[in-house]
């Protein structure tokens, strides 16, 4: 297991340590952590370069130190001068011979061990590669490191290097300003930034772009804007590419999705753009116009979340589908379209006539029974007259009633008439 | 009718030929509704199944060929009293109501009801399938024009018939009468029901209906007649209420 601290004897410590051994630690602490080792006795036969007795001290397979002697003066004792290792882990190696010479005892070694937390950002590990542990800002922690970045770069998912932030993202405000990485001045190389502006749908966005556009144009085997581009896409349509100095202008894109790319590579000069981008609702057309009848209100143009009413005029009714109906409401979609279409103003009719009980009814004017149809009431003469008049005219009027020139919807009856008879015997009987 | 003559084709077209036990008259005053007298239907004890009516021809004959008009209600004047010994008849009219309302035509046509309150003077016509100077029923419409008869001179012929017979039934002022003092011209026996009527200007309205009298036709006697304009409130409450 991992440990932050511990201890390591010679064998028979505080004795004198046996011959003929061979006794191997391993040391270990947590990753991001170096071990710091510290003799507080140290007492192995000494010998030239250690050769009889030794405590041998590895990181992996490099020999940190091969370690002998009584005194901190002799050739190979460690002194006081605590070992640091490379990385977590430490091996020592306690090897004697099986003979001491004299009658001089040994009693070997003790020694404390700790983990020492390992700067990242000043002492690079040295099995990993040359580069920095951090592009730009590195901080160090207990057993770790973390990288930052500058203002205006971000911190790429690698969690070392940084890149220029772009400023890109998605816009949904109804209106805004872009523009390339340090516009006006040049644009960062190795950019690759995109900018999606997707405000809500039923609405179109279009961009404006700024007389200064400036993006590097080179032409080769017939393909342009080869290293650096402006690329502006358009769902549903093919995507614009665009270099060079001329402003693009305005650009209508008809969609609520727009979205752009800029790349720079690594070489080249371009000082990049600006665009600012409005919004406007996406217009719905009336295909036809209504007859006898009036849409309200009267635009000249109706745009996304418009309400329509149409309204007949006076002895029209309002069909749909073949069918009447009350109102009509449309509303301007997202997609420009109503969500209803138009309905048709068809003349209204009266139906047929009331009959008139020993009466009758005939047109003057007019037909199908339709507004403004005139008929003319009468009773059967001579055995039946109205009351007070000869004959009585009905309009079939916008209410869908027939109505007298009073607005008398009531067809007057038709009394007998009594005493006359076709044959009067007073007239010739004497 | 007795001294008359045969009724021209739709001279009459509101003459009801009408059946209750024997001959009688009535006439159309509305599309539903028929006037005759009370007593026309006293015959059949006012039971209105036993009544039939016929309308739109002067001939008896071709009448009876179509079937009755289907009444629907008879209303005899509440003021008409039993007159089974025909010595009463005051109050003398009745309404017959039909199921269905008649078209009119030339052949069946409404009689004007009176102006309220009108004196009666001058003549008019009355027709029927009564008796005629033959003895003979007719199967012919006949009508007859009579004078009214002033009111005194014709109270004063019933009431010297009352003093020489018991049955006969007194005149009062519901009634009127018509005829001429010399006699021959009269209606009759089968004429019960049938209309009065005089004229003004182009219209004519029922002054009476056809009651009664003594004997028919002789001198000195005349026919008595209900006087409808004394029933207007009446004829129109009727109506109004059924």
């Amino acid at each position: 297991e991992d440990v932050l601290y511990g201890q390591v004897q010679s064998p028979l410590y505080p004795d004198p340590y046996p011959g003929d051994n061979h006794t191997q630690w391993d040391l270990k602490v947590p990753p991001g952590y170096k071990i710091q080792l510290t003799f507080n006795y140290f007492d192995i036969e000494p010998s030239a370069d250690c050769y009889y007795d030794s405590l041998m001290v590895l990181y992996g397979r490099k020999v940190l130190g091969k370690f002998c002697g009584q005194r901190s003066t002799d050739a190979h004792h460690p002194g006081n001068k605590p070992i640091l290792s490379p990385g977590n882990h430490l091996q020592l190696v306690f090897v004697t011979d099986d003979s001491n010479p004299g009658p001089q005892m040994h009693l070997g070694f003790s020694a404390f061990y700790q983990a020492v937390d390992v700067d990242e950002c000043s002492s690079p590990v040295p099995s990993e590669d040359s580069d920095p542990p951090c592009s730009q800002i590195c901080l160090n922690t207990l057993g770790s490191y973390m990288c930052a970045c500058n203002h205006g770069y971000q911190l790429q998912a690698d969690g070392r290097t940084c890149v220029l932030d772009c400023g890109g993202g998605v816009y949904k405000e109804s209106e805004g300003t872009l523009s390339s990485p340090g516009y006006p001045n040049i644009s960062p190389r190795g950019l690759d930034c995109v900018y999606n502006i997707s405000v809500q749908p039923g609405f179109e966005v279009t961009l404006n772009f700024t007389h200064n556009f400036h993006i590097e144009q080179i032409y080769n085997k017939g393909h342009f804007c080869l290293f650096h581009w402006l690329l502006v896409t358009v769902p549903g349509k093919k995507p614009m590419k665009y270099c060079g100095k001329k402003s693009p202008g305005v650009i209508h894109t008809g969609s609520h999705n727009v979205q752009l790319e800029y790349h720079t590579d690594s070489a080249g000069q371009s000082r990049g753009w600006s665009l600012h981008y409005t919004t406007q609702r996406v217009e719905c057309k009336l295909e036809k116009s209504i007859s006898n009848g009036r849409v309200t209100p009267d635009f000249p143009q109706y745009f996304y979340r418009d309400y329509i009413h149409v309204r007949c005029d006076q002895g029209y009714k309002l069909m749909m589908g073949g069918k009447e109906i009350k109102s009509f409401k449309s509303m301007c979609q997202h997609n420009g379209k109503w969500h209803l279409p138009l309905p048709e103003c068809k003349i209204l009719d009266c139906g047929d006539p009331n009959p008139l009980l020993n009466g009758g009814v005939r047109f003057l004017s007019g037909s199908n029974n339709e507004y403004q149809s005139v008929i003319q009431y009468h009773c059967n003469e001579p055995f039946y007259a109205f009351r007070t008049t000869h004959s009585v005219k009905f309009t079939c009027a916008a209410d869908r009633r027939w109505r007298a020139n009073d607005n008398n919807a009531i067809i007057p009856l038709c009394y007998p008439v009594c005493g006359r008879p076709t044959v009067d015997l007073s007239k010739r009987d004497r | 009718v007795l001294g008359g003559k045969t009724a021209p084709a739709n001279s009459f077209p509101w003459q009801v030929f009408l059946r209750s036990g024997g001959r009688g008259g009535a006439s159309i005053i509305g599309d539903r509704w028929l006037m005759t007298a009370a007593h026309n239907l006293e015959h059949v004890k006012f039971a209105q199944e036993k009544v039939q009516v016929y309308v739109g021809n002067i001939h008896v004959s071709e009448l009876v060929k179509s079937p009755s008009l289907a009444i629907a209600s008879l209303h005899v004047h509440p003021g008409y009293k039993n007159n089974n010994l025909r010595t009463n008849f005051d109050n003398d009219i009745a309404l017959i109501k039909l199921n269905s309302p008649i078209t009119f035509n030339m052949n069946v046509m409404p009689v004007c009801l009176p102006e309220r309150d009108t004196e009666l003077n001058g003549t008019g016509l009355v027709s029927g399938f009564g008796l005629t100077e033959d003895s003979l029923t007719a199967d012919t419409l006949r009508y007859i024009r009579l004078p009214v008869v002033e009111q005194d001179k014709c109270h004063r012929s019933i009431e010297t018939e009352r003093k020489n017979r018991h049955d006969v039934a007194p005149l009062t002022g519901n009634m009127f009468c018509a005829g001429l003092p010399e006699g021959g011209k009269d209606t009759c026996s089968g004429d019960s029901g049938s209309a009065f009527v005089m004229k003004d200007d182009e219209t004519y309205w029922v002054a009476g209906i056809v009651s009664w009298g003594v004997d028919c036709g002789q001198p000195g006697k005349y026919g008595i007649y209900t006087r409808v304009a004394k029933y207007l409130n009446w004829i129109q409450k009727t109506m109004d209420e059924n």
